[in-house]
C-alpha cells in the first residue's frame, strides 16, 4: 500500500 | 497595537471551527497587511494556512508585527459567546499577555468583552513555494464534500486522477471499490455549481480521506473550492474569502505501491 509522505518532504523550514 | 474590526463574528467563528480539529495551539500574526496564521498538524501530514487581509476589516489597524499564540479550543469557547452577527473586534497591545474580544450586537445594545490569556509558541514555519499546479479544479464546495464522506465509506484513501476528460475521485476499499467523476460544467444561472478544469498535463495523486474530510469543514466558507495538483507535491485545497483572504490547506500526498 502507498506510504503517508510527511509536509517536510515537500517544503523547507523557514 | 492591534485593532481588527469585522462586520460579522460568523467569518471568525467558521475559520476557527474549521482549523480547531486539525490544529491546536497557533500563532496568529499580525501585521499592517492583515492576520495570517500557518500551522501543521501533530502528524506533518497537512498544513493550514489562513489569510485575513487587513480589508476584510474595518477598520484595520496594526503598527507593528504582533504575534498572538492561541489555544483554538479557548477561542473556540469564547467565540461561542458571539452571536453569527454581532461584529467583532479583536484587540492586542504591542506585547500582550492577551487578545482581547468584543462582541457588539447591531440590533440590541449588548455588549460582550473577553480576554484570552496568550501562549508563547514556538512553531515551525514552512517555506511554500510558489507552484504552477499541472492541475486546477474549481468545483462546488458541497460537492467535493460529498464525494469525499462517500468515498470515506469504503476506504482510507482517494486517488484524484485529472486527465482531458474530467477528475476522477476513486478508492478501493474491503467492501468494494467506487469512484466519482466530473467534467467541466458551466451553470449560467448557478455559477457556484460551477465546475472548472485547467489541465497542462494528467496527474494521478493519492491521499488520506480522513484529512480531506476534516478539509471539508470550511465549505460553509465558500460556495466554490480549488484544488490545486502537481505530480508528487502536496495538494493545495483553497477556500477563497472576500477580499482576497483564504483559507488553505496542503497535504502530502500517499506515495509508492
Amino acid at each position: 500500500t502507498a506510504q503517508q509522505s510527511r509536509l517536510e518532504g515537500f517544503f523547507r523550514p523557514v | 497595537m492591534l485593532e481588527a474590526r469585522l462586520e460579522q463574528a460568523n467569518l471568525l467563528k467558521k475559520v476557527v471551527d474549521a482549523i480547531k480539529d486539525l490544529v491546536q495551539d497557533c500563532n496568529f500574526d499580525c501585521n499592517d497587511s492583515g492576520i495570517a496564521l500557518q500551522a501543521m498538524d501533530n502528524s506533518h501530514v497537512a498544513l493550514v494556512s489562513m489569510m485575513l487581509k487587513s480589508e476584510s476589516f474595518s477598520p484595520f489597524r496594526c503598527d507593528r508585527n504582533i504575534a498572538l499564540g492561541i489555544n483554538l479550543t479557548s477561542l473556540t469557547k469564547v467565540l461561542r459567546a458571539a452571536q453569527n452577527e454581532d461584529i467583532l473586534t479583536l484587540k492586542a497591545e504591542d506585547a500582550p499577555d492577551v487578545v482581547n474580544l468584543v462582541f457588539e450586537s447591531a440590533e440590541s445594545d449588548r455588549i460582550s468583552e473577553y480576554d484570552i490569556k496568550l501562549m508563547d509558541i514556538d512553531q515551525e514555519h514552512l517555506g511554500i513555494p510558489e507552484t504552477e499546479y499541472a492541475a486546477t479544479i474549481s468545483m462546488p464546495s458541497a460537492e467535493f464534500q460529498r464525494i469525499c464522506r462517500d468515498l470515506m465509506a469504503l476506504s482510507e484513501s482517494v486517488s484524484i486522477e485529472c486527465s482531458k476528460e474530467g477528475v476522477k475521485f476513486a478508492c478501493q476499499g474491503d467492501i468494494g471499490s467506487g469512484s466519482v467523476t466530473l467534467r467541466s460544467h458551466t451553470n449560467v444561472d448557478k455559477p457556484e455549481m460551477n465546475v472548472e478544469i485547467d489541465l497542462t498535463e494528467p496527474v494521478s495523486l493519492t491521499f488520506s480521506l480522513k484529512y480531506l474530510v476534516g478539509f471539508c469543514k470550511a465549505s460553509s466558507l465558500s460556495g466554490q473550492v480549488k484544488l490545486c495538483l502537481s505530480n508528487e507535491v502536496p495538494l493545495l485545497v483553497e477556500y477563497a474569502l472576500a477580499n482576497n483572504s483564504y483559507l488553505r490547506f496542503y497535504l502530502a500526498p500517499k506515495i509508492g505501491d
